[in-house]
């Protein structure tokens, strides 16, 4: 279940219709920027911080 | 307004309904580990007088009734007041006695404001159950005991909190990684680590994470029995262990772009359970205050 409700959030947030078929050499030298590599950082340490309330 | 063709109008707001308000202080009422499960305001309607009832029905034979709306009143930094519609039903001037409203929305707003030193304000506008020349006026006769010491204490209005104990109906936080689950465990949150690289079709796609907690709700809940409750509650249902809050899960992903490839972050909402609550099916979900 985990497994499907990850994929389908993940596609959904990317518009995208089906899993991107990448070969190890497209990504093999890719070098993640700086400014992504922030944001995700800034990104991880709010989620850990600040729960959204659900309701109950 | 700046309408060619029509021109401005000026005019007075006019309302014929008789508000009161009400000031309730909250102090050591709520507790941190107790949990509201409903708050009850109950007013006394005094009795109209026969003279009134006569003549009210000698002109409105069918309809003598009025509506009475509860607000939650907001007294904000600046010192405006902003209200809130919490509750309302319709009286008739041919009763008395105490009637209730349901304020659970309005004390759930002042627990959001976090201010627990200010008292809880609400306001009670007795008006007209329909508008226009024919409705009845009935609204006018209907009169509630007040907080005013004139009234006196025995028909003072009552603000009736009926809450849970947090240690005996709430969830334990965390599970116990030592203890294994049983049909005993109480309402926990426990740990699962799922592993982004056993996704076989994450490869080459997410760059990060490798795997994360995700957590989820386990354990079973303290039940409410009939004879707890002291009042009439609708919602005495199965109680549950429920996810009551969550963080989103960023992730930084490869993605196509024309004919290069590109990293870009992605932040799944609803990822990561962050607290697990026992709660009774059906309970209305209390609406957020916005800013």
């Amino acid at each position: 279940q985990m497994e499907e409700k990850f994929q389908e959030s993940l596609l959904r947030q990317l518009q995208l219709n089906e899993i991107p078929v990448l070969e190890k050499a497209d990504v093999e030298h890719l070098v993640i920027p700086d400014h992504v590599r922030t944001k995700y950082v800034s990104l991880m340490k709010r989620s850990a911080e600040e729960p959204s309330p659900r309701g109950k | 307004r700046h309408s060619q063709t029509i021109a401005e109008i000026m005019g007075r707001f006019f309302s014929d309904a008789s508000n009161q308000l009400l000031v309730f202080s909250m102090k050591d009422r709520l507790p941190p580990n107790r949990e509201l499960v409903q708050a009850v305001l109950r007013l006394f309607q005094k009795p109209s007088s026969k003279g009134v009832i006569r003549k009210q029905h000698k002109m409105f034979p069918f309809h003598s009734y009025a509506s009475v709306t509860i607000y939650w009143v907001q007294v904000r930094e600046d010192g405006t007041n902003r209200t809130y519609v919490i509750d309302s039903r319709r009286v008739s001037t041919q009763e008395t006695g105490w009637i209730t409203f349901d304020v659970s929305q309005a004390v759930n707003y002042w627990q959001q404001e976090g201010k627990v030193n200010q008292p809880l304000v609400l306001e009670v506008s007795i008006h007209r159950e329909n508008i226009g020349p024919m409705s009845s006026n009935a609204h006018k006769f209907i009169h509630f005991s007040s907080q005013n010491p004139v009234d006196g204490e025995l028909h003072a209005p009552q603000l009736q909190l009926h809450t849970l104990d947090m240690e005996e109906y709430g969830a334990h936080g965390n599970c116990d990684p030592d203890i294994p689950l049983s049909r005993g465990t109480r309402c926990c949150r426990r740990e699962t680590y799922i592993n982004l690289q056993e996704f076989k079709w994450t490869e080459n796609w997410i760059l990060d994470p490798p795997g994360f907690k995700a957590y989820d709700c386990v354990g079973s809940c303290q039940q409410l029995k009939k004879e707890h409750l002291n009042f009439r509650w609708p919602f005495a249902t199965q109680r549950k262990c429920h996810v009551t809050s969550t963080a989103p899960l960023p992730l930084i992903v490869a993605v196509k772009e024309g004919d290069k490839i590109v990293t870009k972050v992605v932040n799944l909402y609803n990822m990561k359970v962050m607290q697990c609550s026992c709660s009774s099916e059906g309970m209305p979900v209390m609406k957020k205050l916005k800013p």
